[in-house]
């Protein structure tokens, strides 16, 4: 094998009882899309770094994920968003957690292992490092879906968990 | 959650993992996604691996690292770890997935929910989309 990869886009209670035909396609379509990101990167001789980010990065712009756009929506109604790389080659890594305004987490990330000297930011300090390094930032309003709102509205109207309102994660 | 993990043509692995968490968390609370180890690793010694689940177990298990960790020192298969450390994380109350690829190209999955968001591709031709447990 010259080279290989996989994804994922969630992992809970999905049933086909819980889907309908036309949504099971919608998920269908928007794996493929982010798998097929990942294969243009590696057929062309790309790194799997390169294919790895290119995955993550079509499926965040995705509604259809908990990640980047289709984020689901924290207590106070925001949106927190954390992310990681790892390069196997020289073991660098770089993570972030509790962006609110940044397009794409994982590119921050990868920021993080390449242009800096630590590992993990977090918050309003990961964002100033975001915005020296050129990292696209977008009104928090870019990560809203109705969907994940009205689970919101529902978990605390009903005092729900998480796992009651949407059984999936992570 | 979403997730990739991929070996190139150069035999290098590489693991990245984005996450929303979850709906209606509070206290600035952060699961596995972002700790290197738990829920995103890779070294190209053993393997890449991505992972989506409850995060707090998977921290606790160290998920990630643990399955890159059996198959460096026991030279067991992704497979064979990635079934095992996920068995562990469910016995301990975890539950969720994970992603693996090895330098040799083998790309697995092994959850232990009724259904994982999953795909995966190989240069011999192998493209899959799958849902369900028995897709």
């Amino acid at each position: 094998v010259r080279w290989s990869i996989a994804i994922h886009g969630g992992a809970g209670t999905i049933t086909r009882e819980a889907m309908t035909p036309e949504k099971e396609a919608e998920y269908r379509a928007a794996l493929d899309r982010g798998l097929a990101a990942g294969i243009a990167v590696l057929e062309n001789g790309g790194s799997s770094l390169d294919a790895v980010t290119a995955v993550v990065v079509t499926m965040e712009d995705d509604p259809h994920f908990n990640a980047g756009r289709g984020a689901v929506f924290t207590w106070d109604g925001t949106n927190s968003l954390d992310a990681a790389i790892m390069d196997g080659r020289t073991r660098k890594a770089g993570a972030v957690a509790g962006l609110t305004r940044i397009k794409n987490p994982v590119k921050l990330a990868r920021a993080v292992m390449e242009k800096g000297p630590h590992v993990f930011l977090t918050g309003e300090g990961a964002e100033q490092f975001a915005k020296l390094h050129g990292i696209e930032e977008v009104d928090p309003s870019w990560f809203y879906t109705q969907e994940r709102w009205d689970q919101l509205q529902k978990l605390k109207a009903e005092n729900l968990t998480h796992r009651d309102v949407d059984y999936k994660y992570g | 959650t979403v997730g990739a993990v991929a070996v190139d043509s150069e035999g290098h692995v590489a693991a990245a993992t984005s996450t929303g968490g979850l709906t209606g968390k509070r206290w600035g609370r952060v699961g596995d996604t972002p700790v290197i180890g738990a829920g995103t690793y890779a070294d190209d010694r053993a393997c890449a691996v991505s992972a989506t689940g409850t995060g707090e177990f998977f921290i606790r298990e160290g998920v990630a690292h643990e399955i890159c960790a059996r198959i460096r020192f026991t030279g067991e298969s992704p497979q064979t770890a990635a079934d095992a450390v996920m068995l562990e994380t469910g016995e301990m109350g975890g539950d969720g997935g994970v992603i693996v690829v090895s330098p040799d190209g083998q790309a697995v999955f092994s959850f232990n929910t009724p259904g994982m968001y999953r795909g995966r591709a190989t240069s011999e031709g192998l493209r899959q989309i799958a849902i369900y447990r028995d897709d």
